[in-house]
């Protein structure tokens, strides 16, 4: 049974892609199949995989507006057991293109269950969502079964936490009853920083087991890492970034069971 | 005359809404009446100028929906000569507000234009931009004279920068002919770090004179100003980041002339 997650906050710059890329390459690597949807229209998960430009002919934008076959989309990566469905450019203009379909918020959730059903048995699906609520976030909300929401440890992140929060409560008692949060993982910890330590007090005073016990530090060798087009658990496998996102995993699995 | 600029970047998190409260605090201080413009749905503008939510019942939405006067919309701030239209989360349903309606993209300018004219003069109008190339984005780069473009200095940041100065191209060849590029400013650089001082260098050679001289360094003042609802050149008037937006602000002045 394929699980599927969106990682998702419409604040801007708060480490979906570098979540997406890096919790889903730890997965990789014990074994199971997964596969990232890369939903942004600049393409950033994509990239973080190498994936160029001439090879995103067919991209997220075809699995949705062209229904095209799922197994045509999908390439390999870098990385054994990893996959993507990348994304270029053509996905700005995905709200237009759908306008006044019927349904038009189910669109993602047919298509990628029918694609499913006729690939190879994946583990795990991942969505790299863009930084908006949007009609291609919302389309991630309703495929899920669970979702992680990023947020950086700034102040200015804790202002669309709100919203986010009653957006999956609209999406769960309509589109998706099963739709979970799996988690809050806090970003971008700077333990030097007083701010940093008053919004982790903050966040796991009000939402307590919601929050990931696991903290990704402020790490210089993740934001190396795509320029390189690795993910930064292969870039530096030992860097405190990286051995962040091995914990994450390992607290992900724990999590997952326990949903 | 009022000089409308827009500060606009697809990709989240580099510093668009820093940028527009400090720039415009600085220019208030030299005595220019500066409106503020806050077009994202998180509304950190008006966050980051202490705009209670019971204060904002009247927004951006209300000038570009509703058609309400500017004069019973916009608000003073802590900082004399500075004014904001503030967001709420009424904006999330402007693209499904506008649906069909003609002309979409020119509404900003004309309910913008028409407000201008009925209150008080001001130098500046500066439009805070949500993370996305969609309608509200295209209005306020229908609307503006100038753009400024904040470009993180990290490898990511780069992906988004061509697909944005073809929109901005595509708009001044259909909507806003006047429309020009005041400067691409770097943020967040950290010149300890390889990555950041290589983009800075492929960059300045790509894009030459379009770039400010001026880079605003990572400084975590920056980050802490919005938890004081002041903006950094108030918070910590001496700090690096503050520093450095004051010389933007001259510089600013200095391209405005020669644009
Ligand atoms: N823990 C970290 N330490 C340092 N840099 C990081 C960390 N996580 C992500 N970054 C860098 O910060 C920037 C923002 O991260 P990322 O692009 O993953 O966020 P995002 O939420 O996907 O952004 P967007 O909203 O634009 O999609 C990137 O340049 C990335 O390389
Ligand atoms: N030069 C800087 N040094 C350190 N932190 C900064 C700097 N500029 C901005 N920040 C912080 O980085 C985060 C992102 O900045 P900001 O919110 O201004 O970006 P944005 O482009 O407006 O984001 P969004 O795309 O979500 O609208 C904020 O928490 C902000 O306080
Ligand atoms: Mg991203
Ligand atoms: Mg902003």
């Amino acid at each position: 049974q394929t699980n599927l997650i969106t990682v998702v906050n419409q604040k801007g710059g708060v480490g979906k892609t570098t979540t997406v890329l890096n919790l889903a390459t730890c997965l990789a690597a014990t074994g199971k199949k997964v596969l990232i949807i890369d939903l942004d229209s600049q393409g950033n998960a994509s990239t973080g995989l190498g994936v160029l430009p001439e090879d995103r002919k067919l991209s997220s934008y075809d699995l949705i507006i062209t229904e095209e076959k799922l197994s045509n989309i999908l390439k390999g990566t870098k990385v054994p057991n990893l996959f993507i469905v990348p994304a270029n450019s053509d996905l700005a203009s995905v709200d237009m293109d759908l306008g006044n379909t019927e349904q038009k918020a189910l669109r993602l959730r047919r298509c990628l269950i029918k694609g499913l059903s006729e690939t190879r048995e994946f583990d795990y699906v991942f969505m790299d969502c863009p930084p908006a609520l949007n009609l291609l976030t919302v389309n991630s909300l309703v495929t899920a079964k669970m979702v992680i929401i990023p947020l950086q440890t700034e102040f200015f992140a804790l202002e669309g936490l709100s919203q986010l929060m009653v957006t999956i409560k609209e999406i769960r008692n309509t589109f998706n009853k099963e739709l979970k949060i799996l988690g809050v993982l806090l970003t971008m910890f700077d333990k030097r920083n007083n701010l940093s330590i008053q919004i982790e007090e903050d966040v796991r005073s009000t939402l307590s087991d919601l929050v990931f016990n696991t903290m990704i530090p402020r790490n210089v060798k993740l934001s190396e890492a795509p320029s390189y087009s690795l993910p930064g658990v292969i870039y530096d496998r030992k860097c405190l970034g990286s051995i962040a996102y091995q914990k994450l995993a390992a607290e992900f699995l724990k999590r997952e069971r326990n949903t």
